[in-house]
């Protein structure tokens, strides 16, 4: 499933990006310091570039035209 | 407040879907928070039309992107009635609009608010527990290899990219975090969803928060 997700890339190109990934697993889980956090490997993602996974999955943005409100501490103090 | 909420505990939260090769989180994230707000305000849990939003919502790019405020923003201007996910299913493209007559059976919504709420978690929690699940935007770069645990580390505020929906949280153990719906199928993290430590705005996640008002 990871070997050609996309298609586009020759299997040899693929299986690059899958041992860069394997690196990145490894960098990501190194920070791990107690039980509850992350832990990060081999998934369906695994056969993509973060390029283009971000082209994929990571499409979303905040509106330009959006001022989103801010609650006030006053009225937070209030509430609580 | 409660020290653990989970919309799901309450069967009020519809399952994990997943985008495939659609950029539309944007759209899986709102659909999300209507289809549990509907079921909170006492009409069945059903599931609704993601691409109807991604083919209607003029605001957005369909597949190719768009935000959660623009679909709210086009929901209330256009008063649209989501319909069933059955009448109108997901195709993973972006299509042409399709219209249904009045008397179709339908969920709309009568507005919609959106907040930072970077500095506020607590205010995050009391909307959550009062209103329903609520839509987020986060930096989900590094939940490309995401497989378990509570996401604490390698993720900033400031470069929201993804699109989600928090369902709950936990603070019970030592480390607080959100419950927090995706939709990259069951098979990607905790079935389907992501733990997220509460309390420093990691991720982003309270840095655009949205839900509708029904």
């Amino acid at each position: 499933l990871f070997m050609d997700p996309v298609g586009e890339r020759s299997p040899a190109d693929r299986y690059g990006i899958f041992l860069k990934s394997l690196e990145r697993h490894a960098l990501l889980n190194s920070d791990a310091r107690g039980s509850g956090d992350a832990y990060y490997g081999i998934n369906q993602f695994s056969g993509l570039s973060p390029e283009e996974f971000a082209n994929l999955y990571l499409q979303s943005y905040p509106s330009r035209s959006l001022d989103p409100y801010v609650p006030s501490k006053a009225a937070l103090g209030g509430s609580a | 407040l409660p020290s653990r909420f989970d919309w799901r505990d309450k069967k009020l939260v519809t399952g994990v879907k997943n985008q495939l090769d659609c950029g539309a989180c944007w759209a899986f994230s709102i659909v999300g928070a209507i289809e549990s707000r509907n079921a909170i305000i006492g009409h069945p849990l059903e599931d609704l039309s993601v691409q109807q939003v991604i083919d209607c919502s003029y605001l957005d790019k369909g597949c190719n992107g768009g935000s959660t405020d623009n679909a709210l923003k086009w929901l209330n201007q256009s008063h649209t009635k989501l319909v069933k996910s059955s009448e109108y299913p997901f195709k993973a493209t972006t299509g042409a609009c399709h219209y249904f007559p009045p008397t179709e059976f339908g969920v709309s919504i009568k507005g919609y608010e959106a907040y930072d709420f970077s500095d506020y978690e607590e205010q995050m929690m009391n909307i959550l527990i009062n209103v329903g699940p609520i839509a987020v935007i986060v930096d989900a770069v590094s939940w490309q290899d995401y497989l378990g645990g509570i996401i604490q580390h390698h993720c900033s505020s400031g470069h929201s990219n993804h699109a989600v929906l928090v369902v709950g949280f936990d603070k019970t153990g030592d480390t607080p975090y959100w419950i927090v719906k995706n939709s990259w199928g069951t098979s990607w993290g905790i079935d389907g969803y992501v733990h997220v430590k509460m309390g420093q705005n990691i991720c982003g996640i309270a840095d655009f928060v949205a839900f509708p008002v029904m």
